[in-house]
């Protein structure tokens, strides 16, 4: 299983 | 701003040193907030500690401090356990003051650390509707923690109504920890509460799980929000302050 980015789910502001 | 307890400054600190070693504190008149996230953007930590928690606070003017997490908790450890907390930083000062005094008054020691000139990353944190929430003694989580590292080094969550199941496998086979709801809850800090709209099976990386864990000295609770293909929530509340919320994205089939 590969690891997510939390950037694919919260947007940097 | 100044804390009767310092020792809770301390452990807010400690809950946050492993996943980050160096943060931008933003001061306002409500308080203090932090976001900061790992070095490989797949943990986030966001600190709340609201002004009326403290015994006094002052600030004049909105400051962004950059701070060595490291540094800061060096300096911490030197306190009292019983020692009051005082931290100050003057105007265009490039440092902070980190003042403790002895419970009797007797002993007032002062430290000065160098702020340090961070570019804040923000990220916005979209207000989630989760598909379950669950609230477990936070010693229970961080013992289950260490108990699946020794299986493996991703654990999934899967929630029912019955409970919640944390298993992991790796080269020395599986192992599994299944926590039924408590029903007839005479201490709710022990017990474990699941609120499901809808079940769930989410698999996360078991060092992150592990580093937030650091901050459960903080409550006796630990609060857990998921939902399907969204980072986790892992929430302990500061007493009449605030919180430290970890956020960490999941581990997804290639």
């Amino acid at each position: 299983m590969a690891q997510a980015c939390l950037t694919q789910y919260f947007t940097p502001k | 701003a100044r804390l009767l307890h310092g020792s809770i400054f301390a452990k807010v600190i400690e809950g946050l040193r492993e996943l980050v070693n160096e943060a931008t504190w933003e001061c306002s008149g409500n308080g203090i907030t932090l976001q900061a996230m790992d070095s490989s953007h797949v943990a986030l930590v966001s600190l709340v500690m609201r002004s009326e928690g403290f015994e006094s606070y002052r600030c004049d003017r909105n400051m962004s401090l950059g701070i060595s997490l490291v540094s800061m908790s060096k300096v911490l450890k030197t306190m009292g356990k019983d020692d009051s907390l005082t931290i100050r930083v003057n105007d265009d000062s490039d440092s902070i003051i980190i003042a403790m005094e002895s419970q009797n008054q007797d002993k007032f020691a002062d430290y000065e650390l160098r702020l340090m000139d961070l570019d804040s990353e923000h990220l916005g944190i979209p207000d989630t509707d989760y598909s379950c929430a669950i609230k477990m003694p936070s010693s229970e989580f961080s013992r289950i923690c260490r108990d699946m590292s020794i299986m493996g080094d991703s654990v999934l969550i899967c929630t029912t109504k019955e409970g919640v199941k944390f298993s992991a496998k790796g080269d020395l086979g599986q192992g599994s920890i299944r926590l039924v709801q408590t029903t007839n809850i005479e201490k709710e800090e022990e017990a474990v509460i699941i609120e499901m709209k809808e079940a769930v099976a989410l698999t996360f990386a078991v060092r992150y799980l592990s580093m937030f864990c650091k901050a459960a000295p903080l409550s006796p609770q630990v609060g857990l929000s998921l939902s399907e293909d969204t980072p986790l929530m892992c929430e302990f509340k500061i007493a009449e302050m605030g919180h430290v919320r970890f956020y960490l994205a999941p581990k997804i089939e290639d």
